[in-house]
């Protein structure tokens, strides 16, 4: 057996430390340990590194405070369009989906079409599609929407302006008084 | 946007990346996450990378293979080839964000070139570290 290892990472930006409460600096630590266990499980029973990163993408996913799956982002219309991509290193085989809505974890998505479609990137309504007829898990607009992801994009909304997950208004200053055990 | 690149106790390699893209993005604006290449790559030769930031300039650097390539034609070690695309060429089209990688060795490395991003690696080496800043 070789040396095994994982990495994650949540996004990047303009993120100080200043502009931090402690307890949602705790939270984000402890979101990321979940996301890295969870991960890592998968490699310590000799499990794929395929599955690995899967793994990890679901636990973050699956928490409001990072910008995939649950807690994304609004659109200019209001809503979420989540994209997901994954590649396996020794087939080269990859798998991808853009602009999906409604999709519980878009990275179990994106395995679906590595594995089994004849492509390699599905977007908008014709993605989704394949995802029902896969059997991926979805949630309604309400399993999607977070507050502060609403309030930092109610800054916005009527401009032109777009922005990164943790650039200028950002998840940290709008969740300053928010409490993370 | 969030990321994993893993290597297996085989020597196989993984990447996966996930995201919501821009707030108040439109016209179906995708950015490098989805896009093979540009922020997710794997190839057990080289590398496994996973890209978040600024998506625009990571598609236009081809960020992900572009390591690969600096691995496979330069010769250069899993952090050297990030080094170069995170720090010299990212920067130069101002490219703002970061990468995670792995190689077939269970090497790792996490590089940014913003102020700071969120990230985590475990090896079974030992090493283990949970960030966000600089």
């Amino acid at each position: 057996m070789q040396p095994f290892s994982l990495v994650i990472h949540g996004g990047a930006g303009t993120i100080l430390k200043e502009d931090m409460t402690p307890d949602l600096e705790i939270a984000y630590m402890n979101a990321l340990e979940d996301a890295l266990k969870a991960g890592y499980a998968v490699l310590e029973q000799e499990g794929s590194a395929t599955n690995a990163v899967k793994a990890a993408i679901v636990v973050l996913e699956d928490n409001l405070l990072f910008n995939a799956g649950r807690g994304s982002v609004f659109t200019k219309k209001g809503v979420q369009e989540m994209d997901a991509a994954i590649m396996n290193g020794q087939t080269l085989q990859a798998g991808a989906v853009a602009g999906v809505r409604n999709v519980r974890n878009p990275i179990e998505l994106a395995e679906e079409v590595m594995l089994n479609s004849n492509h390699v990137f599905l977007s908008g309504k014709g993605a989704n599609d394949f995802a029902i007829k896969q059997g991926i898990k979805l949630e309604p607009d309400e399993y999607f929407f977070s507050k502060f992801r609403y309030d930092q994009w109610k800054v916005m909304r009527d401009s032109d302006s777009y922005s990164l997950d943790h650039t200028h208004q950002g998840l940290e200053e709008l969740m300053k008084d928010k409490k993370f055990g | 946007t969030v990321g994993a690149v893993a290597c297996d106790s085989s020597g196989n390699i993984a990447a996966a990346t996930s995201t919501g893209g821009m707030t108040n993005k439109k016209y179906g604006r995708i950015g490098d996450s989805p896009l093979i290449g540009a922020g997710t790559y794997a190839n057990n030769n080289t590398c496994a990378i996973s890209c978040t930031g600024h998506g625009e300039p990571f598609i236009c650097a081809v960020a992900a293979h572009d390591v690969s390539c600096l691995m496979e034609y330069k010769g250069l070690s899993l952090q050297d080839a990030m080094n170069e695309v995170v720090n010299v060429k990212l920067i130069k089209i101002d490219g703002e964000g970061g990468m995670i990688g792995v190689d077939a060795r269970g090497n790792a490395a996490m590089l940014f070139n913003s102020a700071g991003m969120y990230r985590a690696m475990r090896k079974s080496t030992g090493e283990h570290e949970v960030s966000i800043y600089k």
